[in-house]
């Protein structure tokens, strides 16, 4: 059937940026906003 | 909801490397995020060339940014697996630009509730909010639709919202990551003092008396009549759809009459291109003879050519009937110019003419193609629909898929299909980006938020059988048809199931008329492979360019001199710009004033010197005078 001959890139879920990056284990501020210093 | 201080801005033009550790996909994804930004904003983009601060996009764990200019030299953008969506990219970037989230601002309980035991532990603090001490919200109400806005479900620890609106409507609205709403552009162009934008050129819905400024032209034989409806059709305008009383207006020629041959021109204002590539969407409604059709000129000025060449771009034949079609037309043009959209009458009868609404110019690129999908309600919910096919600029033929019988969600997928080149292409397929955009249909194009998703084809991606995902299908696909009865053969589809909820789906002005757009690229992006291909000039100090750290007002133009930057200030017939970045204004009337204080203040010096001198002389002689009485006396007769 033409709806099983497709890969998913999202695998079915709506994943915002939070969830990507809660599911990454990251500990973002915010979720996604980085607070330390980058040097040059 | 933008942190507080000058120092956190960026230069409007901001420099930026692509490093090579994103995904090719990511590559493509935001240099379309920094059209968005062009179209829409006074923000640009510009390959690093050494300037002090500069954001570089690289791949690392996850999407994030840091909050405003950190005038830290490299300043980091992570897009890493899974942020490659134009949306995540717009939003990431927002927080370089210096804006927070939309409910972290201070107001933020008078319009949502968060509900905190419903917070994953630990993760509280991302609930945290800003005073406005630090956060300034620039005097913009509480956005729903900001793509700055955590969506109902974020850091939830189960499976009901973290956020309940206190308006319940807006409760599935918040978390949107589709593009730029109107209070995201409206902040942002507050902020950084927008007063234009790079790309957009002009929109017109035709709702104002003066048409946008467009002129009829002479030499036809007939004009376009501004008119809400007519009697052979359309009913209604394209616009409002007839929704709006005493409103909805268009153009229409009007070929029920007169002879074949006729002809009515209509031409923009003049218009600046600063790109040279420009791309103009209209709508079309044809409910005259089937013959009836429309050209496309543009007429350029040039000091060569004063009055105008006039040159044809595109001519429109075959114009379906009954319907508001939509239609891009290609420009390539470098001087000021004029489009004119001229309508002509066909031999064969007709109840109606020619009408034309809603037309938008930009200096983008258009989309190679258009599929229009009619009587769209019907099949949301219960039908899977497949494109014709198309051909990309590369020759490669392909399919797009839309999965629309799911409960929730749309679902949009990319194939591959056989097709007249196979022979002469390249597989399996090498770095093409295929894009994807469901038309938000607003007559006016700074003010919607398509729905976009990007896909590339890596050569090297393997299927589950260990084939090549992206091989020629005739070789790893599988056997179609088309509604004619003609098979081909269909590669795998590759793209998302959750490309948008059949409740956004219904929202804003995707379905307009019952029609539904989705806008089709395919790309080659291989020249972004590497950074050394990716136009960035490689950073060294003896290119490094004083002026990027300066600007200057009032419209100074910033040279370098000797390696400092100097503004070059603007002057006019009795006005200029001084001072070191052209912030001081003069004028002929400041000299007059001056010249004529500084004669005044002399004068009167030298009056009281005069005063002086004459009364210290006077007074001299009176003393000599009074110490010797004779001398007097005698003086006296000799005078």
């Amino acid at each position: 059937a033409p709806g099983e001959f497709v890969k998913d890139i999202d695998e079915g879920l709506d994943r915002d940026i939070f969830d990507i990056n809660e599911d990454l284990g990251l500990d973002l501020f915010e979720g996604d906003i980085k607070l330390e210093e980058q040097g040059k | 909801n933008s942190i507080i201080g000058d120092n956190y801005r960026w230069p409007h033009t901001i420099p930026y490397v692509l490093e090579d550790s994103l995904d090719m996909n990511a590559k493509g994804v935001i240099l379309n995020a920094f059209e968005r930004y062009r179209l829409k904003t006074c923000i640009d983009f510009k390959p690093w060339s050494g300037e002090a601060n500069y954001i570089s996009v690289f791949k690392e764990s996850g999407c994030w940014s840091s909050v405003g200019n950190r005038h830290v030299g490299k300043q980091q953008l992570s897009i890493g697996d899974n942020c490659d969506r134009i949306a995540t990219v717009q939003h990431e970037f927002l927080h370089a630009l210096g804006f927070w989230h939309e409910q972290s601002r201070a107001d933020r309980d008078d319009y949502v509730t968060i509900v905190w035991d419903r917070i994953l532990s630990g993760r509280e603090h991302n609930f945290n909010i800003y005073d406005d001490s630090v956060s300034d919200s620039l005097n913009v109400p509480y956005d729903y639709t900001s793509v700055m806005h955590y969506s109902k479900t974020a850091f939830q620890n189960g499976t009901e919202p973290t956020i309940v609106t206190r308006i319940s409507d807006f409760e599935d609205v918040i978390g949107q990551r589709m593009d730029f709403s109107d209070y995201d552009l409206l902040k942002l162009n507050r902020l950084y003092n927008c007063s234009s934008s790079l790309s957009f050129m002009d929109s017109c819905d035709f709702e104002l008396d003066n048409i946008c400024g467009m002129i009829q032209s002479s030499g036809d034989s007939a004009d376009w009549q501004r008119v809400s409806q007519v009697l052979g059709g359309p009913e209604n305008d394209h616009s409002n759809m007839g929704q709006c009383k005493d409103s909805g207006f268009f153009m229409h020629f009007n070929t029920s009459s007169g002879n074949a041959g006729a002809t009515a021109m209509l031409e923009s204002r003049i218009l600046y291109p600063k790109r040279g590539f420009q791309c103009l969407e209209f709508y079309l409604y044809n409910s005259g003879g089937e013959s009836d059709h429309v050209k496309i000129y543009t007429r350029e000025y040039t000091a060569a050519h004063p009055e105008g060449v006039l040159t044809l771009r595109r001519e429109i034949n075959e114009i379906p009937t009954g319907s508001w079609q939509l239609y891009y037309v290609t420009l390539q043009v470098t001087e000021k110019f004029r489009v004119a959209f001229e309508g002509l009458k066909g031999p064969g009868s007709s109840s109606g003419g020619l009408s034309i609404d809603d037309i938008n110019l930009s200096e983008t690129r258009c989309p190679h193609h258009i599929w229009h999908i009619q009587n769209f309600t019907q099949l949301l919910g219960s039908q899977n629909v497949y494109s014709p096919p198309f051909y990309s600029p590369e020759g490669y033929a392909y399919q797009i898929y839309l999965n629309l019988n799911s409960l929730t969600n749309v679902g949009i997928y990319f194939h591959l299909i056989s097709g007249a080149n196979d022979d002469q292409l390249q597989w399996p397929c090498p770095w093409q980006q295929a894009t994807m955009t469901l038309l938000d249909q607003n007559p006016d194009i700074r003010q919607r938020m398509s729905n976009q998703r990007s896909i590339t084809t890596d050569p090297t991606m393997t299927d589950d059988n260990g084939s090549y995902f992206w091989d020629r299908p005739s070789k790893v696909g599988v056997v179609a048809s088309f509604p004619n009865g003609t098979q081909f053969s269909r590669g795998r589809g590759y793209g998302t199931s959750a490309f948008i909820t059949h409740e956004r789906m219904k929202s804003r002005e995707f379905i307009k008329g019952d029609d539904v757009y989705i806008l089709l690229t395919v790309e080659d992006i291989s020249y972004l492979n590497s950074t050394s291909n990716v136009p960035d000039p490689v950073p060294t100090s003896t290119i490094y360019n004083a002026c990027s750290e300066v600007e200057c007002q009032n419209g100074g133009i910033c040279t370098v001199h000797e390696g400092r930057a100097e503004c070059k200030c603007p002057a006019g017939e009795d006005w200029w710009y001084m001072g070191q970045r052209c912030e001081k204004r003069g004028s002929t009337h400041d000299t007059i004033v001056i010249a004529v204080s500084s004669t005044v203040t002399v004068f009167a010096v030298m009056l009281i010197i005069t005063i002086v001198s004459v009364y210290c002389t006077r007074r001299k002689y009176r003393k000599k005078a009074s110490s010797n009485p004779a001398l007097d006396a005698q003086n006296q007769h000799a005078f």
